[in-house]
């Protein structure tokens, strides 16, 4: 079953959260582009970042929650997790996304675009330790 | 006197989800 989500949004992802990249450098979490996430898990020894393609949103039975089924890295592993629709995802090129951008912004004064079908996120899994 | 306040700092890590299959193989 999937994860139930968090009954609050973390503080990270509020509007001028300070984010510190593996390199060191600081930024607010609204100017994170998708080379800081792919150089920081270059520098990081044990995150890995994936391509995570949307492939379904459903209703969750959990109020204000959906369920977002990904299709996950190379080997395509599907991994069902429930989230606040609010919770933002960020894809790839685009930034940050959600199912319901308008109580993101709401919520968090975060800009998002609307997270679909066939968006690919990014994700992090563990490498493989050998 | 004023004490200044901290700024919290996060993780880039802590934006992004781990999504990893529960089964292994």
């Amino acid at each position: 079953p999937p994860a139930s989500p968090s009954a609050s949004m973390p503080p990270y992802f509020m509007r001028g959260s300070i984010i510190q990249l593996a390199d060191g450098e600081l930024k607010r979490v609204e100017d994170l582009k998708t080379e800081d996430f792919i150089q920081s898990a270059e520098l990081s020894g044990d995150l890995k970042i994936d391509s995570s393609t949307v492939e379904r949103i459903d209703c969750s039975h959990t109020p204000d929650a959906v369920v977002i089924q990904f299709s996950v890295g190379e080997h395509k592993a599907q991994v069902r997790v429930e989230v606040l629709v609010e919770y933002p995802f960020f894809v790839f090129g685009q930034g940050w996304s959600s199912c319901c951008p308008d109580k993101t912004t709401q919520l968090l004064e975060l800009s998002c675009a609307k997270l679909s079908v066939g968006d690919v996120c990014i994700s992090l899994t563990l490498r493989s330790i050998r | 006197n004023v004490e200044p306040r901290s700024v919290p700092v996060f993780p880039w890590h802590s934006l992004v989800p781990f999504l990893e299959p529960s089964q292994s193989n």
